[in-house]
C-alpha cells in the first residue's frame, strides 16, 4: 500500500492504484471458493477427520498460492527508489513526530480505522447472522460473501475509470457511507420471512464497501502527499490501529 | 442479538462517524 505513493505522485494515479489493489484482493477472496469447490469436489468426507482433512488441504493450498505470489512480487517488483529519482524527491528522513503534528493524520486514522472497522466485523458476523438469525440455508454462508466481493471488484474496477479530487474522495466516501447505514438499519430490522432480501442488501454491502475502502486508502496518500519517505509509518500505524480496534470490538460485542 | 449489532448496528455507526470526520477534512 504504501509503496503505492512511491510509483507515482499524481493523485488520480494513486487512487486507480489503490481501487485495483481492492480489486485484486476480491480476486484473492473469491479465489479462496475456488480452492475450496476444487477440495470439496474432488475429496469424498465421511467422517470428522476427513473434513479436517479437507480445510488443511484448503489451507495448504491457499498458503502455496499466496507464497507463489510473494516470490513473484519480489523477484518481479522493480526497486521505486528509483523512480523516487526522477521525481526528485530527497531521500531525507521524516520523524515520527512529524506526522504526530498533523491534524490530518488524525483525521484520516479514524477515518480509516472505522472504514475497516465497519468492513471486517460485518464480515466476522456475517456467517452467524444469515445462519442462526436469519435461518437461511447453508449455502447463504458462502454465497452472501460472494456476492458482496463480486459487487466490491465490479465498483473497484468503476473507480478506476475516474479523475479523482480530495472533494471527490469525499463525496464518495460519504456515498458509501450512506448505503452502509442503509444496509446496517436494514440488517438490524430484517425479519426472518424476509431473509432472501439479504441477497440484495449483500451487493449494496459490496459497493459501500468498495467506496469507503479505495477512498479511505486515497486518503492516505493525501496525507502522505510528496512526504514518500514517511508513508511506511503512516499506513503501518493506520494499519496497526486498525487491527487492535477490530479485535477490541468484537471482544466488547462477544461479552454482550 | 449480538450478531445484529455486529453487522448492523456497528458498521452503521462507524460509517457515520466516518462520513462526519471526512466532512471536517480539508483534502
Amino acid at each position: 500500500m504504501s509503496m503505492v505513493n512511491c510509483i507515482s505522485l499524481n493523485s488520480t494515479s494513486r487512487v486507480v492504484m489503490a481501487s485495483c489493489r481492492n480489486a485484486f484482493t476480491m480476486v484473492a477472496n473469491l479465489s479462496l471458493y475456488a480452492v475450496a469447490l476444487v477440495v470439496f469436489s474432488t475429496t469424498k468426507s465421511t467422517t470428522h477427520s476427513d473434513i479436517e482433512n479437507q480445510y488443511h488441504w484448503i489451507a495448504y493450498t491457499s498458503i502455496f498460492i499466496g507464497c507463489c505470489f510473494v516470490g513473484v512480487f519480489h523477484l518481479g517488483t522493480k526497486e521505486p527508489r528509483l523512480k523516487i529519482r526522477v521525481h526528485g524527491t530527497s531521500y531525507a528522513r521524516i520523524s515520527w513526530a512529524y506526522w504526530f503534528k498533523k491534524v490530518l493524520y488524525y483525521q484520516v486514522g479514524l477515518v480509516y480505522m472505522l472504514t475497516r472497522l465497519a468492513q471486517n466485523v460485518s464480515q466476522a458476523y456475517l456467517a452467524f447472522y444469515v445462519i442462526e438469525d436469519m435461518r437461511m440455508a447453508k449455502s447463504a454462508k458462502a454465497l452472501v460473501p460472494a456476492i458482496i466481493y463480486i459487487s466490491s471488484f465490479i465498483v473497484s474496477i468503476i473507480m478506476q475509470e475516474m479523475y479523482w479530487t480530495g472533494q471527490r474522495l469525499k463525496a464518495y466516501y460519504c456515498a458509501g457511507g450512506v448505503l452502509w447505514v442503509f444496509c446496517g438499519a436494514s440488517i438490524l430490522f430484517l425479519p426472518q420471512s424476509l431473509s432472501a432480501f439479504m441477497y440484495v442488501i449483500s451487493v449494496f454491502i459490496g459497493i459501500a464497501n468498495a467506496l469507503m475502502t479505495v477512498t479511505g486508502v486515497s486518503m492516505q496518500s493525501v496525507l502522505v502527499g510528496s512526504d514518500l519517505n514517511g508513508c511506511a509509518f503512516v499506513y503501518g500505524s493506520l494499519s496497526f490501529l486498525d487491527k487492535v480496534s477490530c479485535g477490541l470490538a468484537v471482544f466488547v460485542l462477544q461479552s454482550f | 442479538s449480538v450478531t445484529r449489532y455486529g453487522l448492523g448496528l456497528l458498521p452503521a455507526v462507524c460509517s457515520l462517524a466516518g462520513m462526519a470526520i471526512t466532512y471536517t477534512m480539508k483534502l
